[in-house]
């Protein structure tokens, strides 16, 4: 028996539209601790890893660990059904093959009348194999407003990464005078590290901008960079990006 | 000439 309750539906409808571009087909696995998810895309360059803790479900229970096959493509459509302020109930047990999501609108609920919509979506079989990835100490950690971050990206990609139109130069100095802490640019620098990366792929991690004010961003020079967007009392998504590197 | 290693090559399948 399967059955998580979010006020805020919102949540996984971000979620979704920030992974959905990365990854076609995901195992979403429940335990008891929450709700956690991790594929790479299809050329392995590129990982997502979700986690969303049980505290942050408003009731979650789960009997036994599970794991749900789901095509993000159809997830997204029949999340988008859902209202913004839609409470959102997954539910799902061990003998079908498919998972329902219910959309509650509370709002209305207060005046005389309960929407309820639930749609079922079949499940699929995914052969997923983890990677065990390790804490790490990084050379480099910046952590800025996530939607400057998806502005320099933008921006870059625009230029393109070949230099057939020129060359473009972003320098981001540390900021902490600012009024509110969501806006400051804090840089935490062991060592100097210089690195390159797919610009296509950090544009389509800024698709999780919505989720929250700030990113974090995690640089060493011989380990995949780690862009971190947190979602507030529930956990986060973590895209992982193996670097260029010169042969 | 630049390469792209794949992620398993910093990390081993659990």
């Amino acid at each position: 028996m399967l059955e998580l309750r979010l006020v805020q539906g919102s949540i996984l409808k971000k979620v979704l539209e920030s992974i959905k571009d990365l990854v076609n087909d995901a195992n979403f696995d429940f335990s008891s601790s929450g709700l956690t998810l991790q594929s790479m895309d299809s050329s392995h360059i590129a990982l997502v890893a979700l986690l969303l803790k049980s505290e942050g479900f408003e009731h979650y229970r789960c009997d036994r660990n599970t794991s749900m096959g789901m095509n993000l493509g159809n997830m997204s459509k029949m999340l988008k059904c859902a209202g913004n302020d839609d409470i959102l109930t997954i539910k799902g047990d061990d003998v079908s093959d498919t998972v329902t999501f219910m959309f509650t609108s509370d709002l209305v609920r207060e005046i005389f009348f309960y929407k309820i919509a639930d749609f079922e979506m079949k499940l699929m079989d995914i052969d997923n194999e983890h990677l065990g990835i390790p804490e790490a100490e990084y050379h480099a950690i910046v952590k800025m407003p996530s939607a400057e971050f998806a502005r320099i990206c933008k921006v870059l990609a625009s230029i393109g990464d070949t230099g057939d139109i020129g060359t473009a130069n972003i320098v981001l100095r540390q900021n902490t005078t600012v009024d509110k802490p969501e806006d400051a640019t804090v840089i935490e620098m062991n060592e100097p590290v210089s690195m390159t990366f797919a610009l296509r792929y950090m544009n389509t991690f800024t698709k999780a901008t919505p989720l929250s004010n700030t990113v974090t961003i995690s640089l060493s020079p011989d380990l995949p960079v780690v862009v971190k967007y947190k979602i507030a009392e529930m956990g986060y998504v973590r895209f992982y990006l193996t670097p260029k590197m010169e042969e | 000439y630049e390469t792209q290693l794949r992620l398993e090559a910093f990390y081993s399948f659990n």
